[in-house]
């Protein structure tokens, strides 16, 4: 099947210090 | 001293398949609709997609008339566009309670199924997705390329309406481009529900 980014893992992103 | 602070992270740059445009639309009746619509930038890494989301402002601080439109890159947020035209959205209409308690979550979960590509191997079928802010009550919708694709367009409308969390016995309805742009009086005909 085609490749998926779990919201769980995309979630995990969102406060690193390259995010903000 | 230096042995106790943790090494510095190198970030991978984690890369979905997809790069990813986020449109603005702020509605000035003194200029066209095409005028007022804006490149805000793109992205084709997770960390990239965070630093836009977390600089900019959530959609319920948006004033009345603005939209954000997230597209793939290459196609416009626009009904005209090659990859629009035969195409149609899954429409989620909010009540004017739900800018507070609905709005910013359902959106941001929404852009998490896009860039996720949440849609399994009917990801390809997704052309993006557009959140309308307007005081009669705010709009999301996810658009597909292919209205007549009904294994695609009914497979991304369940996922979409599980990801959401919407009750079962809540419905929301795919339209096509065409007859939304043709209808005659306020509401346009469902091709499929769920």
């Amino acid at each position: 099947g085609k490749r998926q980014y779990d919201r769980d893992f995309l979630l995990g992103f969102q406060f690193m210090p390259a995010c903000i | 001293q230096r042995a106790a602070s943790p090494p510095r992270q190198r970030f991978l740059r984690w890369r979905p398949p997809n790069r990813w445009s986020l449109w603005f639309f702020k509605n000035d009746k003194s200029k066209t609709w095409q005028a007022n619509l804006r490149l805000i930038s793109k992205f084709d890494t997770v960390e990239d997609f965070w630093a836009l989301y977390n600089h900019i402002q959530l959609s319920s601080n948006l004033m009345s008339g603005c939209d954000y439109s997230l597209f793939k890159d290459g196609i416009e947020p626009m009904w005209e566009d090659e990859r629009n035209k035969r195409g149609g959205r899954w429409l989620l209409t909010l009540n004017k309670q739900q800018r507070r308690s609905d709005l910013d979550r359902f959106w941001l979960e929404t852009l998490l199924c896009l860039v996720g590509e949440a849609f399994d191997d009917h990801s390809d079928d997704v052309c993006g997705a557009v959140v309308n802010i307007r005081t009669k009550g705010d709009k999301i919708a996810v658009w597909t390329a292919d209205y007549d694709n009904r294994e695609a367009v009914t497979h991304i409308g369940r996922v979409y309406k599980e990801r959401l969390g919407l009750p079962m016995k809540m419905t929301i309805g795919y339209q096509s481009h065409t007859d939304t742009a043709t209808k005659s009086g306020s509401t346009t005909k469902n091709k499929f529900v769920v």
